[in-house]
């Protein structure tokens, strides 16, 4: 299913967001 | 001037991209650091994505039929896991010492290799839909290579009944390729050469029927009937093979182009 791998991606690269957000947020300070 | 050559993989990877990139100045410029908040969650998020994604991709390969994305996807998905064990490293080291300079390296390390590793694996997957879509540009190729040996209507009726469809299932999935790109350019030209592909289509078979009422008449003008298909036949062609290959272009140089 082509979408699958796009839709797992997606999860995966706002999955990485937070988790740079969460690095940056204490970063940042 | 886009990275990420279709809308879908920019979406993904843009934002992560800006991430990255700024968590890479900030640790360059903080380099004595501050103490790293508990990252257990949010690297367990990751690294819950990455197995579904590697699940996901390695379904891909074993149903796909492609044998470049065989080849390919497997570095990608392993670079993908690789990442997230960084990942999952720095955090644990960071419980023990949240200052600890090393695991910031890893994290930067694990964060850039996600971003990577999952740029390979969209490419990849990319690269073999437009595999896909050239192939049936390459089956009208094929008819139009026979247009030439169309002499009766019977033949020219089964001929028509053969290359429809194809030329159809070219036309939309060409069309909604040309709306995912993100380089203008590149989407330009695809509309052009399929708008010419379709306008040349029916102006085709109609001069494959002149030239077969021609023969069968046994008139005179034969000879310009089909000189007249095969200008029109090689028309199309160059059309097609412009779209296939404007379909494998990834990048846009605006050097190249002017």
């Amino acid at each position: 299913d082509a979408g699958e791998m796009v839709r797992q991606a997606r999860v995966l690269g706002q999955a990485t967001a937070q988790l740079i957000q969460a690095i940056k947020g204490e970063a940042d300070k | 001037m886009p990275v990420f050559h279709t809308k879908t993989i920019e979406g993904i990877l843009e934002p992560v991209a800006q991430q990255v990139s700024r968590l890479v100045i900030l640790h360059e410029e903080a380099e004595d650091g501050n103490a790293m908040p508990d990252l257990e969650r949010p690297v367990q998020a990751v690294s819950c994505a990455v197995a579904n994604l590697v699940k996901v991709g390695k379904e891909t390969i074993n149903s796909s039929d492609d044998p470049i994305l065989k080849q390919d996807m497997p570095a990608a998905l392993y670079r993908v896991e690789g990442a997230s064990k960084l990942l999952e490293e720095a955090s644990g080291m960071l419980k023990v010492d949240p200052y600890s300079g090393p695991a910031r390296k890893k994290l930067i390390e694990g964060s850039r290799g996600i971003l990577q590793g999952t740029s390979s694996l969209l490419l990849c997957f990319d690269e073999s839909e437009v595999r896909k879509i050239i192939r049936e540009c390459k089956k009208v190729l094929d008819y139009l290579a026979v247009a030439e040996v169309i002499e009766t209507m019977e033949d020219l009726v089964q001929f028509l009944k053969d290359l429809s469809p194809c030329l159809s299932k070219v036309s939309r999935e060409v069309g909604s390729r040309e709306k995912e790109l993100t380089h203008q350019v590149h989407r330009e030209i695809l509309v052009r050469c399929l708008d010419q592909v379709k306008t040349l289509a029916p102006i085709l078979i109609c001069s494959m029927k002149i030239f077969i009422h021609i023969i069968s008449q046994g008139g005179k003008g034969a000879e310009e009937a089909a000189e007249n298909r095969n200008y029109l036949t090689s028309r199309m062609t160059d059309e097609l093979h412009e779209i296939i290959r404007v379909l494998q272009l990834t990048t846009y140089d605006e050097d190249e182009w002017d």
